[in-house]
């Protein structure tokens, strides 16, 4: 049996209408404060470009005064080849033994094929490549080539973001205030009054 | 009509929300998608011990430089830093001093551009999370105005009420109501027994058959 009539269930429809268009409200409400919240961080972000373009360009002035002056050192090189091959030859077995001892430690795996390579890097470098710095300057431009990938690639998702999120807030409904005028005016509407207002269509 | 101009009439419910939610998607996915891994790993920022040594060992199975890291424990190595070559070329000295302060300069400069890209990753992160929250508060609605494709209708339409004495498989003291959101599949929910004319009734239904169907459309 219906133990409940259809005007029951056109009140209880009503009446739980009521609290889906307060909760769709406060949904609304929430997603302005986001909106708000995320504009307010992308200011922030663009601010802090503007450190990052300035930071960046100090940074390479100085990585090529570096390089500047490596290779005019570098071009006089031959001065004290002697002198410096001669510890060279005492360096390179300290620095193989040290080396290996830390890779046998601390690294664990792979030894044999490490050994051999670090020889042949160790007799075609130059004792130059230590008295100019060169390991610093070699590590100062890899960090310099990894920074540039990994702005790039956060660039590239803040600007795939922000073309989104511009237009989603340039949609009508976040460009007007305040948000209950808004609502009213669903029930103005002769199409869809019963949205937001479902009262008025009983009323009628 | 007392819209002045109706060609300007309001936008529908599903006009109005239904292209969100494809857009909060796509925003998500283009700041959570991306191959490059993050977070990065600032090679100039403070290093763990632990951390440090990871990257020395990544150094020497890549081209062996790692090793040079560890001149200063061999003093052949070190003498060959303190070498003045300055007696037959006087201008190596400071050329040398030259390439010392560069050197320092272009390091202090390199730090602190990982310092700002950590702050920048940070903001990158703040957005995700923000992202997260829009998709979090607002899917639903947008997700209700996909499935929704007629007008005239109410939000919520009851359509089925029943108890355990009209029904006896509803458990006695509750009651169960099958209804529907916009144009959702039917929601059944079964609640605690209340007097049908109580406004506390529809509330507690309503408030259930929302939960679970934000519950279900959660991405």
């Amino acid at each position: 049996d219906q133990a409940v009539s259809d005007r029951e269930l056109q009140e209880m429809s009503t009446e739980g209408s009521k609290y889906v268009n307060k909760e769709i409200k406060n949904a609304l409400k929430e997603v302005k404060q986001i909106k708000t919240l995320i504009e307010h961080t992308n200011d922030e972000r663009k601010s802090l470009l503007s450190s990052l373009e300035e930071a960046k360009k100090q940074k390479e002035d100085a990585l090529t005064d570096t390089k500047e002056t490596e290779m005019k050192l570098k071009a006089s090189q031959g001065v004290c080849n002697e002198s410096m091959m001669a510890l060279w030859e005492e360096c390179k077995p300290c620095l193989k033994q040290t080396c290996m001892k830390f890779y046998a430690r601390v690294c664990r795996s792979g030894s044999g094929l490490v050994g051999r390579q670090l020889e042949e890097f160790l007799n075609q470098s130059s004792p130059f490549y230590l008295w100019t710095n060169g390991d610093r300057i070699d590590s100062l431009l890899e960090n310099d080539r990894q920074q540039t990938h990994v702005l790039d690639a956060m660039e590239d998702r803040f600007k795939r973001v922000s073309s989104i999120m511009d237009e989603l807030f340039q949609d009508r409904f976040f460009t007007r205030e305040p948000l209950d005028t808004y609502f009213s005016s669903f029930g103005s509407s002769p199409r869809r009054s019963l949205y937001f207002s479902p009262k008025s269509r009983l009323a009628r | 009509n007392i819209m002045p101009f109706p060609m300007f009439r309001p936008p529908h419910f599903q006009d109005m929300f239904q292209p969100f939610f494809d857009m909060i998607s796509q925003a998500q996915q283009a700041m959570d998608g991306h191959p490059h891994r993050l977070p990065y790993e600032f090679p100039m920022a403070e290093f763990t011990a632990d951390h440090d040594n990871r990257s020395v060992c990544k150094e020497i199975r890549h081209n062996s430089t790692g090793c040079l890291r560890m001149k200063d424990q061999c003093e052949k190595c070190q003498e060959i830093l303190s070498v003045d070559c300055s007696a037959s070329d006087p201008s190596q000295n400071q050329l040398r001093q030259e390439l010392n302060s560069s050197l320092q300069l272009a390091e202090k400069f390199s730090k602190l551009y990982d310092d700002l890209l950590q702050s920048y990753q940070q903001k990158m992160l703040n957005t995700s999370f923000l992202l997260k929250q829009l998709n979090e508060q607002f899917n639903w609605v947008s997700q209700l105005a996909n499935l929704t494709q007629r007008e005239e209708l109410y939000p919520l339409q009851v359509t089925t009420v029943a108890s355990h004495s009209s029904d006896s498989s509803v458990p006695t003291g509750f009651t169960r109501v099958v209804l529907k959101l916009f144009d959702s599949y039917p929601i059944m929910v079964t609640v605690p027994e209340v007097s049908w004319d109580s406004p506390m009734f529809m509330e507690t239904v309503a408030e259930k058959a929302l939960q679970e169907y934000r519950q279900k459309h959660r991405v």
